[in-house]
């Protein structure tokens, strides 16, 4: 008998998974790879349980989530405007918080947790690091106070983070000028 | 039509995938 086809719930924008692997022997650009996209939240489960957690990663690799079309570096046209609210995590957290703080994360970007605002969201970047896990939510315009600032309020109370912890959103043009520790935080939440 | 899910709504497809 022919099997009935299974509904699927579709989603609001088509999304690509890439991975960064840190091999110095090559350019940064060979590095980066293109995993697949998908555009259901079934297959966004297919895929999340079938690709190794970021904590068992090692130091140096990335996992980027971005819409379908933007690539995951802040050279891209609809990146290079934006900014990032960018949580960073004590070494302890890896094993601790690292992989349900990176699927609270991608649970707000497919299901448009922003509300209007979730038009703003370019994608999501977790990167593993031997001194310390980072993972921020990438927007398109960081002169976008509103929308930003709204994006940062949800995110932060999304991961469920206390009212005494303060999260930061960075301009790409200010982290791509200036070393990680000093670049400012142009808002906070 | 916007296309929005809340979180337990996408929580709860995890396992029902999973095990297929």
């Amino acid at each position: 008998a022919a099997l009935e086809p299974v509904e699927t719930h579709p989603l609001q924008s088509r999304w690509a998974l890439w991975f960064f692997k840190n091999m110095k022997s090559q350019p940064w650009q060979c590095n980066l790879r293109l995993v697949t996209t998908f555009n259901t939240v079934e297959d966004f489960w297919a895929l999340h349980t079938h690709i190794q957690l970021a904590s068992k990663l090692s130091s140096g690799c990335d996992y980027s989530i971005f819409k379908d079309g933007i690539e995951p570096m802040w050279e891209d046209s609809r990146n290079k405007r934006g900014g990032r609210w960018l949580i960073t995590l004590s070494k302890q957290q890896r094993h601790s918080d690292l992989d349900a703080l990176w699927l609270e994360t991608l649970l707000c970007l497919i299901g448009e947790a922003f509300d209007e605002y979730s038009e703003e969201v370019c994608g999501a970047v977790i990167n593993i690091r031997a001194k310390g896990d980072k993972i921020a939510i990438w927007t398109r315009e960081a002169e976008n106070r509103e929308a930003v600032t709204y994006i940062g309020r949800v995110y932060k109370e999304r991961l469920g983070l206390s009212s005494k912890v303060v999260i930061g959103y960075q301009a790409h043009a200010d982290t791509a000028t200036k070393s990680s520790s000093l670049t400012k935080n142009k808002f906070v939440v | 039509e916007k296309k929005s899910y809340d979180r337990e709504f996408l929580l709860g497809f995890q396992f029902i995938v999973a095990s297929m």
